[in-house]
């Protein structure tokens, strides 16, 4: 069951999948499966959906592990979906959330990536997909959204790990994001979560232009970092991805953005500054719990401040 | 399994617009076959990357003879890699 499934280590895509049923059939109520496509290997693609009813009510969003290497992603949103199951009726944030807005999570948003790491190269960060003229193989699925595509701070190279590929959307594992999105047409938040560098980012990557919502975002941002910092005394960092990191185009949350997702975010979590994303499975529940608290800020705020 | 013996992780720490510029460059040398964890961007930020054993040589004189100050994040990789693996067996099917 998931109450003896062990939070406190890495899993394998079989066993993450497998937790997934075990939750949806745990709490029928509460939690269902969705599929969204499936990855260029044919794998499924899974979505779980937490609502208590109704049809498209306004959402928020998270995945967790599109580069799949960052282990601790994964992990992490395996601890948080069992943690909105354990809080809903029990916690009044969760609870008056889930009354008003559903949450999808997708635990493991590059499926192939992430069984390649488990069977062949745990360092592996893009998906499998192979582009003709090329012995390189896979996309960074961060660089390869409808978002300034192309321009720079992402690689036309294939054999780079920042490659955008072919064209915007190239890879199923993004699209069916993509086509997903579109279709609920009601999602208000949107948070895809990294690992590492301890940073909390908001639009945009491509151009050091303020967003015109940057000064809500990053109030917002400090108050989840601050409620995130209040556990564990994690530092963490907030900003624009192009002011705080680097110019990224065609990343995730560029594209959800312009799409009309005010509340877009992506976490880069904790990193004990000597492992990198290779983080000791000792540190996968201290950062899920620290993570958890800036999420539930995020969302609370989303559900405060219905546009 | 890919191995990752000898492989290093070093943390650079470019101090100016003009070393960040330089790191850039070892970038874009594919024979070295870098993978850039967290890649070049403003002066004072961490750049972390993992050197393959046959390239440690030519990238650590590449950063010394530019003054660009570097630490080793990860010693071996591989060990890390191996001491990952052991906790996954140990701790499986433990309950939490």
């Amino acid at each position: 069951s998931t109450n003896t499934f062990n939070y406190a280590i890495y899993h394998t895509l079989d066993e993450i999948y497998e937790f997934m049923d075990m939750l949806v059939a745990e709490n029928p109520q509460l939690v269902s499966k969705l599929q969204i496509g499936n990855t260029y290997e044919g794998r499924p693609i899974y979505v779980l959906k937490f609502s208590t009813g109704g049809n498209k009510r306004p959402a928020i969003w998270i995945d967790t592990g599109i580069h799949s290497r960052e282990w601790v992603t994964q992990a992490s949103g395996t601890w948080f979906a069992k943690k909105i199951t354990e809080d809903y009726g029990q916690d009044p944030k969760i609870t008056a959330i889930l009354s008003n807005m559903d949450i999808f999570l997708e635990i493991v948003t590059n499926p192939d990536g992430f069984a390649f790491t488990h069977s062949t190269n745990r360092l592996w960060r893009k998906t499998r997909s192979r582009t003709a003229g090329s012995s390189c193989i896979g996309v960074d699925p961060n660089r390869n959204w409808d978002a300034a595509f192309g321009m720079p701070g992402a690689s036309g190279n294939p054999c780079t790990e920042t490659y955008r590929g072919k064209y915007a959307n190239s890879e199923t594992e993004v699209k069916s994001i993509v086509d997903f999105v579109k279709d609920h047409g009601n999602i208000k938040g949107f948070i895809s979560i990294h690992s590492y560098s301890q940073l909390l980012l908001y639009p945009y990557g491509y151009t050091n232009t303020p967003n015109p919502d940057q000064q809500e975002l990053d109030q917002l941002a400090k108050e989840a970092v601050t409620a995130l910092s209040s556990l564990h005394g994690t530092k963490y960092t907030y900003g624009s991805i192009y002011t705080t990191i680097y110019q990224a185009s065609g990343n995730t949350i560029d594209w959800t953005y312009s799409q009309g997702i005010k509340y877009s975010y992506t976490f880069e979590l904790r990193d004990t500054g000597r492992y990198g994303f290779l983080l000791p499975a000792s540190q996968i529940i201290p950062t899920a719990q620290e993570t958890w608290l800036a999420l539930v800020t995020i969302m609370d705020h989303v559900k405060n401040h219905p546009y | 399994l890919e191995n990752f013996v000898g492989h290093q992780v070093l943390r650079i720490s470019a101090a100016d617009e003009a070393q960040v510029q330089k790191v850039k460059e070892l970038e874009d040398l594919e024979h070295l076959q870098l993978d850039f964890w967290r890649g070049p961007a403003q002066p004072g930020s961490s750049i972390d990357v993992r050197v393959p054993f046959p390239s440690i040589q030519a990238v650590k004189v590449f950063l010394e003879a530019h003054a660009i100050s570097y630490s080793i994040m990860i010693e071996d990789v591989q060990s890390l890699l191996d001491e990952e693996q052991e906790q996954m067996f140990a701790f499986q099917g433990r309950a939490r």
